[in-house]
């Protein structure tokens, strides 16, 4: 029933410019390329290949995206670091076994919407506030 | 000590390989989905299947989901600010078809009118409605000047008598010249809470028309569409509503 993101998410990077990472000996530490980072991930589910389009009149289906990937210390602005979580990981390199890891999250989600007919008929809209991440972060 | 350790750092989600869901775990998932978009969990309603639903409220409809989605996407800052009003706060927005039109037309005695009535049973409890609108679509009058102004009001039927008049309580009262063409949307909010508020009413409106002169005039001779014209322009309403704030969801 889902399929895996379209062509165009391929090209999604990362949405945090590297050009504001920290310089320094920390990149040493850390580099970010290649590594894994947060960041935001989709998966599409078809309401198609479920079989709900002839009641669901839109949306087609639905992106659900996620928030996936490692936030490891220096919590650049690549990462989209809370305070929290800069704090949280520095905790968590001075005491691995008790302390766990700032999560990659979403930190901004937004509402969606969906049209479809009851069993009478009627047509409702009904809109989901925060069920839409639109950016990740640590 | 190493127990609850162990437990705070397995709190982020960890990285699972995929793995294809079994049949029955599909089923759940999909459950799940469908609750999550408080969608009802069943197939197709008998009716959409076999003979389509009248079109005009779908189509209206789908210009209000298109509207809320730029307005999730752009914070409805390019919107028109009538549009912006009507949807601002409203979690559910549902229409209601016309199942029964009576007419009191020419072949009757004076006054003439058009009666609706819709079915709420499914209205979504636990809501309060911000707005609710009438919409009926307008011919040209054929029978009038087209400058002619004529007054259309929209009554909810509160009770009905079998010997004497229906009692009446006005919603909305608008003027328009015979040759306007175009939909016509009339405001019975009032009519929709108390519809919300107890089920046991009569769920009907009546539009009446009527000349400056008060002169009462058949509604369909004024150029007003019923059950019986296009399937774009019969006549629907259109109720929204608000979700009560609760903070947080309930558990499943």
């Amino acid at each position: 029933a889902v399929r895996q993101p379209r062509k165009k998410q391929h090209k999604r990077t990362n949405s945090f410019p590297h050009a504001n990472r920290l310089p320094g000996s920390f990149d040493d530490v850390h580099p970010s390329e290649g590594k894994h980072v947060c960041r935001r991930q989709e998966l599409y589910v078809s309401f198609q290949d479920l079989g709900w389009l002839n009641w669901v009149i839109a949306p087609q289906g639905y992106s659900a995206f996620y928030c996936q990937g490692d936030c490891a210390f220096p919590l650049d602005s690549c990462m989209n670091a809370t305070n929290h979580a800069i704090l949280q990981s520095l905790v968590h390199l001075m005491k691995p076994d008790t302390v766990p890891k700032a999560c990659c999250a979403p930190t901004k989600l937004s509402a969606t919407s969906v049209l479809y007919y009851d069993s009478n008929n009627n047509v409702i809209l009904k809109k989901h506030r925060n069920m839409v991440v639109k950016t990740c972060g640590c | 000590g190493e127990r609850q350790a162990a437990r705070r750092v397995a709190s982020c989600p960890q990285q699972h390989s995929p793995r294809r869901l079994s049949g029955r775990e599909k089923r759940e998932m999909q459950r799940e989905i469908l609750a999550l978009l408080g969608l009802p969990g069943r197939s197709a309603p008998a009716g959409a299947r076999h003979s389509p639903p009248p079109s005009a409220a779908p189509l209206f409809m789908l210009d209000l989901y298109r509207a809320m989605a730029s307005q999730d996407e752009d914070d409805g800052t390019s919107w028109a600010p009538q549009r912006r009003r009507a949807l601002d706060g409203a979690d559910t927005v549902m229409s209601f078809v016309n199942v029964v039109e009576l007419d009191r037309d020419i072949f009757y005695q004076k006054p003439y009118w058009k009666e609706f009535r819709f079915d709420l049973t499914q209205i979504p409890t636990g809501e309060s409605v911000t707005a609710a609108e009438f919409r009926i679509y307008k011919m040209q009058s054929v029978t009038r000047h087209i400058n002619q102004t004529l007054h259309v009001s929209i009554y909810e039927i509160v009770q009905d008598h079998p010997n004497r008049e229906s009692e009446l309580l006005l919603l909305d009262l608008q003027d328009f010249l015979a040759g306007t063409e175009g939909w016509l949307a009339f405001d019975v909010a009032a009519a929709s809470n108390h519809w919300l508020l107890n089920r046991k009413y009569n769920l009907a409106l009546r539009l009446y028309v009527e000349t400056d002169a008060g002169q009462s005039i058949d509604p369909g001779l004024a150029g007003l569409l019923g059950r019986h014209g296009p399937r774009s322009k019969q006549p629907f309403v259109v109720t929204f509503f608000r979700a009560s704030q609760s903070p947080a969801r309930l558990p499943r």
